[in-house]
């Protein structure tokens, strides 16, 4: 089962 | 005063085509640099960046930094209006609550001009940093979306996988599996149609093909797509807009639970 990463992960909120 | 004359109007008509679906509403940024926009899409899982570039516009005014919100579908709406080879400008005054597009015919024979409520958007906007990726394909753009569309019939992921082999697109579903391995092949006549690796380390990653689809509404911007990917990064598939910039996606992988 794949589970889908959410961008803000990744990048900052600014 | 903000006033942007972009000669080439078909490219604007391709880009909103290219993000309307994935972005409903979003905030295009205009600075003495350039034209540009950065959305996330409803699910918060692609965000799309575009970078028009000041030098590319025959003429860019743009006196101090303007944030405008608009409905991209009711922005495609209106440039649908625009014939392809009409001449577009974009105008808005500081603090105006308008925005008006032009279009000219190239004889100059008939001018239009729409004007659109601009909405008061608030978006998070996400800082991207810099990043070295393992690595980076470069292949035809059209080749692309037809593997995106031919895997989409079978599965609804893709897995992307670059070793110094080539890049295998790969999917499984209820009626079986695919799997699609595109090598290198630089010497080709037209650099258009060429696949380039550049290989730092091997990488496989997975994606929803429903995102790669939607990305490939971009298609008619640019003859080519880079794929870059990193393990731990979320993949850039990039679509260069002729002497103006890019129009960029960026998707989160998913993860095996």
């Amino acid at each position: 089962i794949f589970i889908q990463v959410y961008l803000a992960i990744y990048f900052l909120i600014l | 005063m903000l006033e942007l004359r972009l000669v080439q109007g078909s490219l604007l008509k391709k880009v909103l085509e290219a993000i309307k679906d994935l972005v409903t509403d979003a905030n295009f940024d205009c600075s003495t640099s350039g034209f540009s926009l950065q959305a996330m899409d409803s699910s918060h899982v692609a965000l799309v960046a575009l970078l028009l570039r000041s030098d590319g516009f025959e003429h860019f005014r743009c006196d101090r930094s303007l944030s405008m919100g608009m409905n991209l579908n009711h922005v495609s709406k209106l440039l649908k209006c625009a014939s392809n080879d009409d001449i577009i400008t974009i105008k808005a005054d500081d603090d105006a609550d308008t925005v008006t597009f032009m279009f000219e015919s190239p004889r100059q024979d008939k001018i239009a001009d729409f004007e659109m409520k601009l909405m008061d958007i608030k978006s998070e906007h996400l800082g991207i940093p810099e990043a070295e990726y393992q690595s980076i394909v470069k292949m035809p753009s059209q080749e692309f979306a037809r593997i995106c569309k031919d895997l989409s019939s079978i599965g609804d992921t893709v897995v992307i996988s670059v070793t110094k082999e080539g890049v295998k697109f790969s999917t499984r579903g209820d009626i079986g599996s695919a799997n699609i391995v595109c090598r290198q092949n630089s010497t080709v006549d037209k650099p258009e149609e060429a696949t380039t690796i550049q290989m730092k380390e091997p990488v496989s990653l997975t994606f929803a093909l429903r995102y790669m689809n939607s990305f490939t509404k971009a298609t008619p911007l640019s003859s080519s797509v880079s794929i870059s990917m990193s393990s731990d990064l979320p993949v850039v598939v990039e679509y260069k807009i002729a002497e103006m910039g890019y129009l960029r996606y960026y998707l989160a992988p998913k993860i095996e639970d």
